[in-house]
């Protein structure tokens, strides 16, 4: 564990608390894709059926647990007892042409073919992309509200934090994980463009609104 | 430098 991995993990945590609680407090969930909420659920379901067969450490399987916990709170939030704000009609992108795909791909390339090493990979290749059905909505409606981009700058930031965590494992561990690296450059790399409006109109006190 | 899952990592 370094200082870059802890940040990574606890921005991604703080993330999903900052989503959960404004959809909570808001008693709405306008403006937030289900979709990318779903597909995230999906994420960390395939990701941590290790939980059943191997114990890392309590760390490990607490952030486990409150990832997971949060990821349903949330879909269950926007899907059932919040239902009537969620914005259906503009979130349209098609999430089954990326677990389609994602998931061919994890059939192909993984470390082991065995069935736990397959979602595993099917995690990390979903994880890379499932922000996209939220980012398409944001284009779609040509805005976002301020906590919806505080959300997705936390979330962005974790990535990005955990690529200097592999920079670092690389480094002082010699440790790499291809298959992580890969998809977690192409993750960052879709924030990119996010991140450029959140710095140049977010943080200047502006409400983040697309050209037309 | 080996390369293995980072299974311990969120």
């Amino acid at each position: 564990m370094n200082i870059f991995r802890l940040a990574g993990d606890l921005s991604h945590l703080a993330a999903i608390i900052v989503l959960l609680l404004k959809i909570w407090k808001t008693r709405s969930c306008a403006g937030i894709s289900g979709k990318s909420q779903i597909l995230f659920a999906l994420v960390f379901t395939t990701r941590y059926l290790d939980l059943f067969t191997n114990f890392i450490s309590p760390y490990n399987t607490v952030m486990k647990m409150i990832y997971l916990g949060c990821a349903y709170a949330t879909v269950y939030l926007i899907y059932m007892k919040f239902k009537a704000t969620y914005d259906g009609n503009h979130d349209t992108f098609r999430a089954e042409f990326l677990v389609v795909p994602v998931g061919g791909l994890a059939f192909l390339v993984n470390h082991e073919f065995s069935p736990l090493e397959i979602l595993w990979t099917f995690s990390i290749y979903l994880e890379s992309v499932a922000i996209l059905p939220q980012l398409f909505m944001i284009s779609k409606t040509g805005e976002a509200e301020t906590i919806t981009t505080h959300y997705l700058f936390a979330l962005g930031m974790y990535r990005a934090l955990y690529l200097i965590n592999w920079i670092w494992r690389y480094y002082f561990e010699n440790f790499f994980d291809l298959i992580a690296i890969v998809a977690g450059c192409v993750q960052t790399i879709l924030y990119c463009d996010f991140f450029y409006l959140y710095i140049t109109k977010v943080l200047q006190g502006k409400k983040l609104s697309l050209p037309a | 430098t080996a390369e293995m899952p980072s299974k311990d990592e969120l």
